[in-house]
């Protein structure tokens, strides 16, 4: 399982949150305009957070981030 | 198994419940307007509830919260 | 496994009955209108009740409880 | 799998059948209207029968019970 | 895998027949016109006769017994 | 794996195969016209033969014997 | 994996030829015409050989032997 | 995973190639026009050659040998 | 599951990012315009990142990063 | 996985390449025009290239080699 | 998982990327003109690279090197 995601303006963010009894940011990822980032949910990941403008596809479709 | 949530508008909640014997909330996670959350259901997250205004998208289709 | 249940009014209820030889009402989730809930099937969870309007979303399609 | 139950009268009920050598009813779940029950085959069951006027949705298409 | 059948007449009979060695009569249910049983193959079912006025409904289709 | 077999006459004959380095006929099921068999594939079974006037539904499709 | 056979004519055989590093035949089933049967590829059986007039249905689709 | 090859003609040959660091022919089976094989890939069959005029069906689809 | 990427400039890079903990860039690879490369998840590498103008290839279907 | 070439000239070559950290022809496999070979991946081949004019048929789709 | 590869021009070249920590090239196929390599994922290449005018087929669809 993972998620595509490319950024539409500057400045986009993707949060990965820790997986466990815990939820906390572990890393956040920054995109500049037109860069994708593809990732997968893994031991350490099991929640993502999208902020900013971007595209988000996944297999259960595409949906866009303000 | 995951689900993507984008928040309609501000104030969007998605709360992770436990899994087990007893079910309690184990984290809200806040979205502003826009912004996209997609969670897995986990060792410890085996249901999730939204509020607010929010697009949900799961294997099985679309839906709106209010 | 998991089922997508939305709140048409408020006052709706899930239930999750029992696994194993007995089979009982372990929690009941209250949801208000509008309200998503996304519950799996679990080691403790192998029957989901609904009352209350809401709409349900399975694998096997959509079905609206009254 | 699992099947989904959604009761069209009051007094619908929902009969789980032992798994193993022995077939007997191990639990009879009541549904009055409009209410709707997921319920999963699982260790303890492994036949279900419907009684009353409901709507049954499984993986093999719909049918009506009288 | 199971099977679902639906009893369009009274005194429908759904027989379990016995896994291994030898093929034995190990369960006989009945149903009454509109009754829908839903019954999986097990560690004690390999076979499912049917007899009676009934509509089942299997993986590769419909059939109706007569 | 199973197959379903609808007689379309009387004394249709549903043969199981044993398995293994010797091919005998271990068990001979007889139908009534109308009887419906449904017969998995199973540790003492790995071939089915099919004689008089019957519909056979397999996960390949249809076929009449005669 | 199964393969089906329905003989278009009397004798019909559908030969069973061994695994492992030698290939014999191991067994031969004579149908008559109308008569079906349902083979599965075995430990002792991977590949089959069919004779005569026949309709075979297999997983790839159809094809009748002469 | 198994192929299924018509002869088109007599005298076509369906070798089967070993498995492992040499490549040798450790079986050649004969089919008379109109015979049907049916053989799978094996821990001894890795490879399948067809020589002359037949019809070759395979998951991926149809080609002729000639 | 891997990914497609390819070049519609000079100097597209393609960024492995650390699985684990730590989220770092593991492996920078660089792309001349119309080279393509494939690449999968794998033990080391849980999130790939794309800069430059190329064309990306996933399950989830395709995007152009700029 | 395997997959199917068909030669359409003679002299048409299927290479075999070793799997493991070096990567070397192991077998070279003649067609004559019109023959067909259907060759799987194995613990030997993780690579495999064809020289001549053939149709190549995988799960992917078809091409033809030159 | 495989990808396939049709040089359309003399001197494609194919380059298997090494799995782990490092990434380095630890093979390069050459194709002439109209040659195809089948070539899969292994426990020494988890990436691949392609140089030069070729078709590539992947499970995900085609996309032309240049
Ligand atoms: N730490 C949580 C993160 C999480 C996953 N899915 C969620 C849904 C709601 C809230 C939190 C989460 C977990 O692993 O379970
Ligand atoms: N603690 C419960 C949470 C839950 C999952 N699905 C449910 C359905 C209904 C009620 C509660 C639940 C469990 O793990 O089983
Ligand atoms: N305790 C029961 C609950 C149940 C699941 N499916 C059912 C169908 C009918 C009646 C009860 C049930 C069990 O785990 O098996
Ligand atoms: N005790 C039986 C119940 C059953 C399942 N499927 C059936 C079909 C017919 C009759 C009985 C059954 C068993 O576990 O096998
Ligand atoms: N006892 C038999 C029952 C059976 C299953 N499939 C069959 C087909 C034909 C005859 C008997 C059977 C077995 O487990 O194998
Ligand atoms: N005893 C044989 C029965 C069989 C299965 N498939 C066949 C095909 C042909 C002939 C015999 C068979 C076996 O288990 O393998
Ligand atoms: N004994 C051979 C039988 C066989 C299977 N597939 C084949 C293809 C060609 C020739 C022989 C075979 C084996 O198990 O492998
Ligand atoms: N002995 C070889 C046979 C083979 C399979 N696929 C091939 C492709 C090309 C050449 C040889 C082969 C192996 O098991 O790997
Ligand atoms: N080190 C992280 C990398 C990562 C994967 N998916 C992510 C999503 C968001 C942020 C970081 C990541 C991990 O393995 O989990
Ligand atoms: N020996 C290599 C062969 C190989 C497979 N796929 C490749 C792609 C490119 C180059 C070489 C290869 C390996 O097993 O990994
Ligand atoms: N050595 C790396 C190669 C690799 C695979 N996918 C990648 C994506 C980007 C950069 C490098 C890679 C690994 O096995 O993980």
């Amino acid at each position: 399982d993972y998620v595509v995601v490319k950024a539409l303006e500057n400045g986009v963010t993707i949060i990965g949150l820790t997986r466990g009894e815990e939820t906390k940011f572990h890393h956040t990822e920054k995109l500049d305009k037109g860069e994708v980032m593809v990732a997968q949910f893994t031991e350490n990941t099991s929640a993502i957070k999208i902020r900013g403008k971007a595209e988000l596809i996944t297999e259960h479709g595409k949906v866009e981030s303000e």
